[in-house]
């Protein structure tokens, strides 16, 4: 179909990906479970610390495209980490873990992962 | 987001998704693209959770993202999550926790809580149909046995629908993007249909890994906002997941 939303013919011998659809495989990580859960994903952060960091400043630039004044920033990150201490305990302290690892503000931490809840509008 | 699961000709069940997300996050007018979309293909990583040196569960997830999209635990049970959007959405469960109602659950904490905790797909079927939320979600699981898996379609409040396999019915599979699975979707948004006709025109007796990865690999079901392709097959505990792209022409959802 030349047309949106450019409907295809069943696709066949894809498997294993290759070719143009594929930008690559995924690497495996371990997380122990048995450590506290500040310290669970410290290896993790380390490896994507960069990534993780162009992500949420992209999320910012957006924020700010659309309240310029900056304001909704300072809400996320002054007000948001007010919640910690409500998140179930594991998930809270996982995310301080995150936080200080990655050196971003608890509070940008918290609004990635409650990302889900935010958008289902 | 599509996710499916399917049963083949002996009982074996797969279960597969799409993670779509970005949708409005910024369009890169020169490359064609969305730009947290983009930026979250990098964070993709597989995670194997332990605990005693023993496999918990494993888990397609995000850098940085502690709950759970897109999980197994082997032998036991698959779970994936398709987002649904509603007016009554995850905003009001938000500005409810802040002012102090807190019975509902954080989607993702779920999701993981389940994945961590859960023993059985049944288990897991009750904890994700019952738990009260703080925002609507479809809810993909499979089990390990002929004839386990189901779409569980949630408000907030209650569970809507749970839509199931029936083999004698000839429904060997089920297939949910983000819309009720007895609505139409959204007709700039029917990713269903060719997603629905190419497991048709597959048939049972070819279900594989290779397989679903053709449905999933077909536009539109492959679209700009596709992060991820995770393929699980629960008896084998075997987890792939590749990060996608589609190339021009391609739908933006």
């Amino acid at each position: 179909q030349d047309v949106p939303p450019y409907t295809e013919d069943c696709r066949s011998g894809t498997y294993p990906p290759s070719g143009q659809t594929f930008r690559g495989t995924v690497p495996w990580y371990k997380v122990n479970l048995d450590q506290a859960p500040h310290e669970r994903w410290q290896q993790l952060i380390s490896d994507k610390k960069i990534q993780l960091t162009a992500l949420i400043q992209s999320i910012k630039n957006l924020a700010k495209s659309i309240f310029p004044s900056g304001k909704l920033i300072e809400i996320v990150d002054n007000d948001l980490p007010l919640l910690i201490g409500t998140l179930p305990a594991q998930y809270g302290e996982e995310m301080k873990g995150i936080a200080d690892a990655s050196g971003l503000p608890l509070g940008e931490v918290i609004l990635f992962n409650i990302f889900y809840e935010v958008f289902t509008v | 987001c599509t996710s499916l699961v399917a049963e083949d000709k002996s009982g074996k069940l797969y279960h597969a998704r799409n993670l779509d997300f970005g949708l409005f996050l910024g369009w890169d007018v020169k490359n064609n693209s969305w730009m947290v979309t983009e930026l979250l293909r990098p964070l993709v990583v597989n995670v194997n959770f332990q605990r005693n040196n023993k496999t918990v569960f494993l888990s397609t997830s995000f850098v940085g993202y502690v709950g759970m999209l897109t999980g197994m635990k082997p032998g036991v049970f698959t779970l994936t999550m398709n987002e649904r959007f509603s007016i009554d959405g995850g905003y009001l469960g938000i500005l409810e926790w802040i002012l102090g109602k807190r019975s509902g659950a954080w989607m993702s904490f779920l999701t993981r809580s389940v994945l961590e905790n859960a023993t059985s797909y049944d288990e897991a079927k009750t904890l994700l149909s019952k738990t009260k939320m703080l925002a609507p979600a479809y809810f993909i699981l499979g089990g390990n046995k002929s004839g386990e898996a189901c779409v569980i379609t949630r408000s907030r409040e209650s569970c809507l629908d749970i839509w199931e396999l029936d083999i004698k019915q000839g429904r060997w599979y089920v297939l949910e993007t983000n819309y009720d699975h007895w609505k139409e979707p959204l007709f700039i948004d029917n990713r269903r249909a060719p997603g629905m006709k190419c497991m048709n025109k597959t048939t049972q007796e070819n279900i594989s890994f290779a397989t679903i990865y053709d449905v999933l690999s077909t536009k539109p079901v492959l679209n700009k906002l596709t992060t991820y392709t995770a393929l699980m097959a629960v008896s084998d505990a075997k987890l792939e997941a590749y990060l996608r792209d589609c190339p021009d022409p391609c739908i933006p959802w």
